[in-house]
């Protein structure tokens, strides 16, 4: 019982925000990419566009192995990459009234995975971590 | 019922096994860490040396961080920075007779775990995918 409870939980209840997302803008070169990776710590954040439409994810492997040359990587080329050709376009989304149940397959081949309105505008995004949060409580009882 | 076989699994049963691991040896610069990380595709892999004992994790938020200028990331330095300097030192390990129970709390806040035999020496990895896996199939039927 307890389990049919979580399973159907709307994921929206367990987002991390949009305001709390790191994120870049579709406009930003792969250098201002890397930096916002850096300084943030994630691995992989939401492209977004001014109006915050999700455009795609961008991550330190997708970058690296752009400017990866054949004897060394090729830091110089960062800047005059834009963001928009090296960004993964084809990713799962979420809606935020759909069940946990939906969220929990998603996440097995995905670190996160992006929610987003019926416009395709940003909404936040739903994490490994807090998933396995959950399960670990329901499990543990 | 089926919820207690499972919790009780050995870890050693999920196990990515160590010869299908990508890793670093503790001699390594960063620039030759990056390269590998790039060519595998993982944004964080363990360190070993000759002897398979595992000495921690190198990451590309690690390596990114430690040549974080004021204005700029500062490639050049890589080559002349070893990762044992960079390294996480302080990471969860598992035994390979430990059960899924206490793997899963581990993972709500690491993507993966090294597991060690008794005298240190590494055995492979637990990853969130994999137990996201099983528990989804649990979940699920
Ligand atoms: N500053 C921090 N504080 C505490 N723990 C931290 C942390 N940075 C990373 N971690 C831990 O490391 C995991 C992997 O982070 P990663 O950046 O590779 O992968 C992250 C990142 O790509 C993205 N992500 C999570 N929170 C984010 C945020 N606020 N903004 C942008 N992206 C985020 O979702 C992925 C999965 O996140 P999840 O939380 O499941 O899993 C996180 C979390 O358990
Ligand atoms: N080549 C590939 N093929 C299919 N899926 C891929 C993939 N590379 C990454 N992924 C997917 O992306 C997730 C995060 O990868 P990441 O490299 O950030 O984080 C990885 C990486 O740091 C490490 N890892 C996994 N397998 C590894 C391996 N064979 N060697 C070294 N490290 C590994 O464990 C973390 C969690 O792995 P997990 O499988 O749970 O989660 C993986 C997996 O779902």
């Amino acid at each position: 019982l307890q389990k049919d409870v979580l399973m159907e939980k709307r994921i929206g209840d367990l987002l991390v925000p949009s305001e709390r997302v790191a994120h870049v803008q579709i406009g930003n070169n792969l250098e201002h990419a890397l930096l916002v990776l850096t300084k943030s710590g994630y691995t992989a954040i939401p492209v977004l566009d001014p109006k915050y439409k999700l455009h795609g994810l961008i991550s330190s492997p997708l970058i690296l192995d752009s400017i990866l040359g054949i004897e060394r990587i090729e830091f110089e080329k960062l800047e005059n990459i834009p963001v928009e050709q090296v960004m993964k376009k084809d990713i799962p989304k979420l809606h935020v009234n759909d069940s946990l149940n939906k969220g929990l397959k998603l996440l097995i081949n995905h670190p996160f995975i992006c929610a987003v309105d019926k416009d395709g505008y940003f909404e936040g995004i739903l994490t490994r971590r807090i998933v396995l949060k959950q399960l670990s409580g329901l499990l543990h009882r």
